[in-house]
């Protein structure tokens, strides 16, 4: 994984052939996890970064759970190699993974990124058929069971933020939610989007305030100021619905009502020029300075237990 | 594959409440097939669609009746995806030889 080129887009192969290499290189830190197979029958794996122990309390990380969203899938890659690269050499990073399991999954909706390779590079759903309707797809950020249903998401399967016909339809969210009620022990979920530079937390269905919003904006503050320190990239920061908009069904709303005190959702980079197709070029600094909010965000889970 | 020629991506700037909500009317309307990156929040923050070639005119006319600011910030979607592809490609190629 040394050779392996961080600074340029690559398909679903690539990606699952670089999480078997960077498994094989690291035995003793990383190991491949099955959770699920996608709706198109594909594998949807996590990395499970560990020293030992039994059950430790654990960050779960995903990217690419929106499809065409490419900087994000490309970041997990690089935040990956990171994570192999300072574990033993950075004392913070140490310190988490000598307490905490880290589990990262880098290609969320593995179906959908393959249909941005190889038919619709503005594919944001998953891949699922409704029955009655030509249009394809979930919108699996508006999927989860937490107000599910509500304003903020569309009952039009043509839409691309169509919600699906229940709570947990599509199997690539169903794998997650089972995946985190057996683990029972996961302390903080951070799921990234791009772009519009914004860190977000609970709620986005409701206006009502999450019990531990003060914190929540506390730490969202500190991440966000030490991803600035970087590259100077402006982040806004908030609960979903006052800073976005309102959106009901979202992966970090369920993930806050299941316990998970600290649930976070970025959205990365915005060069205001390109959008979705984010040049190449930019991939490695908007990992990099991400990865600064996120060790912000894993050492305060470290050293906040609850 | 998907063809892109054409589209352009638009980075609208609405002022007021008013004027969010105009843009709000556009979402309703399937026929544009418009694609919202970014979908209309609050006054003053960016509202980005992509537009396909045989909306583009009805959009910039509804957006310029109403007084609505907006930039092209995306000429045409095609060709960045062109380059994103030729950039692939030639990393490959390098990785083959």
């Amino acid at each position: 994984t040394d050779t392996f080129n961080y600074a340029t887009y690559h398909t679903l192969e690539e990606i699952y052939n670089f999480l078997d290499l960077l498994v094989a290189e690291h035995p003793q830190l990383v190991s491949k996890i099955q959770i699920g197979k996608t709706y198109e029958d594909r594998p949807i794996y996590v990395l499970k970064f560990s020293t030992g122990g039994n059950n430790r309390p654990a960050i779960w990380i995903d990217t690419g759970i929106h499809s065409r969203e490419w900087v994000t899938q490309a970041s997990g890659v690089w935040f990956a190699k990171k994570i192999t690269q300072d574990y033993g050499q950075d004392p913070a990073l140490t310190n988490i993974l000598n307490n905490m399991d880290i589990f990262l999954e880098i290609v969320t909706n593995p179906d959908g990124f393959a249909f941005t390779h190889s038919k619709n590079r503005m594919w944001r759903k998953t891949r699922s058929l409704t029955s009655n309707s030509l249009c394809v797809g979930v919108d699996p950020n508006r999927n989860w069971d937490a107000g599910f249903g509500n304003a903020g998401s569309s009952s039009n399967p043509c839409s691309d933020q169509y919600r699906g016909k229940f709570p947990n339809s599509e199997v690539e969210v169903q794998s997650i939610v089972n995946f985190v009620n057996n683990h029972g022990n996961i302390k903080a979920f951070i799921s990234i989007h791009s772009y519009s530079q914004l860190l977000l937390y609970p709620y986005g269905y409701t206006s009502e305030p999450a019990p531990d919003k003060e914190e929540l904006d506390k730490l969202a503050k500190s991440a966000v100021t030490a991803l600035s320190s970087l590259y100077g990239t402006k982040f806004k920061y908030g609960s979903i619905i006052t800073t976005i908009y309102q959106a009901s069904g979202s992966t970090v709303d369920w993930t806050y009502n299941q316990g998970i005190k600290y649930s976070f959702t970025f959205e990365l980079r915005d060069s205001g020029r390109y959008g979705f197709l984010l040049p190449a070029s930019q991939i490695v600094p908007t990992a990099q300075e991400t990865w600064l909010a996120l060790m912000t965000i894993m050492e305060y889970t470290l050293n906040h237990p609850y | 594959n998907e063809d892109f020629v054409g589209h352009q991506v638009l980075r609208i700037f609405a002022a007021d409440e008013a004027q969010v909500q105009k843009v709000k009317e556009l979402e309703d309307l399937q026929h544009l097939q418009l694609d919202f990156w970014k979908g209309p929040t609050w006054p003053g923050t960016p509202i980005d669609i992509r537009v396909p070639f045989h909306s583009l005119q009805a959009v910039k006319i509804f957006l310029e009746a109403q007084d609505i600011r907006y930039e092209i910030m995306i000429e045409d979607l095609q060709s960045l995806l062109d380059e994103e592809q030729e950039q692939m490609f030639a990393f490959r190629a390098q990785v083959q030889s």
